[in-house]
């Protein structure tokens, strides 16, 4: 405080007091929510601003003019095939039924991750910790790897998949339209103060799915009363539907909201609770039970519901993970909005299970070996997947047709400017 | 939270120059520097790592050379406290003394600390 009160500092402070409440782009220039900066909340979290001059260029929304002049949506497409005179967002995008991805989620969603070469002797290098700075500036989340809005190819493990790879594959019209409003310790209370960071223009803009996965914090907490500090599912009913409220009241008309259910964090203790976590590795002298207890005695584990060797607190907290979901679900039938129609999935955890199991893999390998908490890059790839699927399967009109076009955009714009 | 937070902060770091001294066969003073070597100049992490051995560095060594383990080292060096009526949080398992009295050696170990004494004051 005392530093900020020093006059030279007072709006840099300002701004970066600003920066950490609303988790909008540190570097903005022209202050549409986009940035060309890559961490600190810059396009590893939403798509690359391809001109920071002007605030009415950013991805996502209704090509200007059909950009003839210039990209406005950063898609990459723009100006006139001089065969015909046609612009090349009219020929190639005008049908399309072009669409971004929104995530609203979580930690999980975020995709936080400690590597383990960082507390592996055996494994630590000059080379292993190269990504500290990149992980310290995205507040140790790799959103760019993420199942929801991943982008780039993984270098923590792994692969990339994400819906928004999906969806741009699909119509390469849609490059660039992502964002990932997510934060650690996401939950449907404090969502409702992040999603005021949400890009979306109501007229200019194109529809987006938006993804809402606050998968666990509404039941984790690292009180030691942690039951009584969890949402009940009257606070979660009215989270969500002021969250849904004002959804409406930012998405451009034919949007798409997809709820998701709680994790069944069981999987947790039941997979990992007598293996070693990386620090024991060496001498064979820590457990997971072993971290789970200290983090909860420090009174900062991300989950003393979960993470418990308490069985019956395991079970209450799947119970109220349930209730919560079936909230959500309810919500679903019962309620309709204006711009958007509404969907309800589980959490798809058996599934990606399931898939990992088909591929040769154990379940303990779906989660992040250094906090035992959050799913892994694996989890991440394999779930995105998964719900592309079902998707396509249950809801197809939600992800759009297939553009016939993707193939001639390929050949004219190559890479569409990168992301 | 903080307290929390700090204390598993150094729980992690101490372990991983025990651990790092063990597999090099070196001395906590040699994995001190290694660790702070790993570590980019970019932010400025080496100048802070640097820092941060020059207030820690010499009780750590002291008390990794006594054979004392994170936990323990953490306790004695005020990164990690028991509160009033609560168990020590530990993550390894006790030393066979119990920990309360290991903590105690390990603290007559850095009595002398001038760091310890000015974040005392502090």
């Amino acid at each position: 405080t005392s530093i900020c009160a020093f006059p030279p500092l007072v709006k840099l402070c300002e701004k970066i007091k600003y920066i950490i409440k609303n988790k909008l782009p540190y570097e903005d220039l022209d202050g549409d929510k986009f940035s060309a900066f890559p961490t600190l909340r810059g396009y590893h979290w939403r798509g690359r601003d391809c001109n920071e001059g002007t605030t009415t260029v950013y991805p996502g929304r209704r090509p200007d003019n059909w950009d003839v002049e210039r990209d406005s949506n950063c898609n990459g497409i723009w100006g006139v095939d001089p065969k015909d005179g046609i612009p090349y967002e009219k020929k190639f995008c005008e049908d399309a039924e072009s669409k971004g991805i929104i995530l609203l989620g979580d930690s999980a969603g975020a995709h936080f991750h400690i590597p383990p070469e960082w507390m592996t002797a055996a494994q630590m290098s000059l080379k292993s910790f190269s990504n500290l700075p990149v992980a310290l500036t995205n507040e140790f989340d790799w959103p760019h790897f993420s199942g929801i809005t991943g982008f780039l190819n993984s270098t923590i493990g792994g692969w990339t998949d994400s819906l928004y790879l999906r969806l741009h594959r699909r119509n390469r019209c849609n490059h660039r339209d992502f964002q990932n409003i997510s934060k650690n310790g996401g939950s449907s209370e404090n969502l409702l103060d992040l999603i005021k960071s949400l890009a979306r223009n109501q007229l200019l803009d194109n529809p987006a799915i938006v993804i809402y996965a606050s998968i666990g914090n509404d039941v984790c907490n690292g009180k030691p009363d942690t039951v009584a500090h969890m949402t009940t599912p009257q606070q979660m009913h009215s989270n969500v539907i002021k969250t849904l409220q004002y959804l409406n009241s930012q998405l451009p008309k034919g949007s798409h909201v997809i709820l998701t259910g709680l994790a069944d964090g069981r999987f947790l203790w039941d997979q990992l609770h007598s293996r070693y976590h990386p620090l024991g590795q060496l001498n064979k002298d820590v457990t997971y039970e072993q971290v789970y207890s200290f983090l909860s005695c420090l009174q900062i584990s991300p989950c003393n519901g979960w993470m418990s060797s308490n069985e019956t607190l395991r079970n209450l907290t799947s119970e109220r993970a349930l209730q919560l979901s079936n909230v959500l679900k309810e919500i679903t039938t019962s309620e309709t909005f204006a711009n958007f129609d509404l969907f309800y999935m589980d959490f798809p955890l058996e599934k990606i299970a399931d898939e990992w199991h088909k591929l040769g893999g154990e379940s303990w390998q779906l989660i992040e070996p250094v906090d035992g908490f959050h799913p892994n890059q694996i989890s991440a790839a394999l779930g995105a997947s998964v719900i592309w699927q079902k998707v396509l399967r249950e809801w197809p009109h939600v992800l759009g047709k297939e553009n016939p076009f993707n193939k001639q955009i390929e050949d004219v714009f190559k890479d569409q400017g990168g992301h | 939270h903080h307290s929390g937070h700090t204390c598993l902060g150094c729980v992690l770091v101490v372990s991983v120059i025990e651990q790092l001294a063990m597999f090099h066969n070196s001395t906590a003073k040699e994995a001190l520097e290694r660790l702070c070597n790993y570590l980019p100049e970019i932010l400025n992490l080496q100048g802070l790592c640097y820092l941060v051995v020059e207030m820690f560095g010499p009780d750590i060594i002291k008390l990794l050379k006594d054979k004392v383990n994170a936990d323990v080292v953490c306790h004695a060096i005020k990164l990690c406290n028991q509160n009033a009526g609560q168990p020590f949080c530990h993550l390894y398992p006790p030393p066979e003394m119990g920990l309360n009295k290991a903590v105690r050696e390990a603290s007559r170990i850095v009595k002398n600390s001038k760091v310890l004494k000015n974040i005392a004051g502090f």
